[in-house]
């Protein structure tokens, strides 16, 4: 039996909201230490990763480990009819063919009940070893989100440069060129708006816009962003939940 | 021109 209850539908809302655009069908692997979920879009290119350990729930019980094959397509229909402030339980026996999604308005005795059914998704798992690299940086998910958004308008491919001292992004279009640069920055007075940046070695790596944008969606997750880069191995983009993570790892463009 | 990797190119599946 799985019990799952958010304090606030808002939270699954957001994370589900953070990748549903580029992988559709999900395994989310319930366990009694959280859940996690890994998926790959159609293209390979970009791979997602979601942990929710159970601090990130109001109440959270899971008796055996149970797989919910999901359409986050569909998911996301069921999510948009509970209201944000509800508690959102997610509810599942053990051998499940749908899962019970519960919104409750405490203060309106108001209950609403919904159930999705289940499918068997054949999806291999990728082994991410753990890997080494170059730099390290932290910044405001909407800053990184914003860069990646003007400098997309330009090109398909944007340029991520880092130095001692600098983080360069640059986009090279045909209508134009554009670049942002950034310096590490510590905000004392708003430590969330700080640019941290911890580099063994300069890196220059190309990636594809569309993924960038892809990946920006998780902003809603977090005020803060870590990247993580490395010249042999895919980027990794992280959002921390305040229990667990979403993760994206970005496979990058090499010269021919 | 740049050539996109995927993944495959440096994770394996299990």
């Amino acid at each position: 039996m799985l019990e799952a209850k958010f304090a606030e539908a808002s939270l699954f809302k957001r994370i589900i909201d953070g990748f549903k655009d580029c992988v559709s069908l999900v395994n989310f692997q319930c366990k009694e230490d959280g859940i996690i979920a890994q998926a790959v879009d159609d293209s390979r290119v970009l791979l997602v990763s979601l942990e929710i350990g159970v601090e990130a729930f109001q109440e959270y019980r899971c008796d055996h480990p149970v797989t919910l094959g999901m359409d986050l397509g569909s998911l996301s229909k069921i999510l948009r009819c509970g209201n944000n402030s509800d508690t959102l339980t997610l509810i599942a026996d053990d051998k499940p063919d749908s899962i019970l999604l519960l919104f409750e308005d405490t203060q309106r005795e108001r209950i609403a009940e919904y159930s999705l059914k289940l499918m068997d998704i054949d999806a291999d798992f990728l082994k991410i070893e753990d890997l080494q690299y170059d730099t390290t940086l932290m910044m405001p998910s909407t800053e990184f989100s914003k860069v990646v958004k003007d400098l997309s308008q330009l090109t398909d491919s944007i340029n991520i440069m880092v130095t001692k001292e600098t983080i360069k992004f640059v986009a090279e279009g045909e209508i134009g060129t554009g670049s942002v640069i950034l310096k590490p920055v510590m905000d004392m007075e708003k430590p969330a708006e700080s640019i941290k940046l911890e580099m063994d070695q300069p890196v220059d790596l190309t990636f594809g816009a569309k993924y960038l944008l892809d990946i920006v969606k998780g902003s809603a997750l977090s005020d803060r962003i870590g990247i993580r880069l490395s010249s042999e191995a895919p980027a990794l983009f992280q959002f921390d939940l305040s229990s667990g993570f979403l993760q994206f790892f970005l496979a990058p463009k090499f010269n021919d | 021109m740049k050539r996109q990797m995927t993944l495959n190119n440096f994770f394996t599946s299990v």
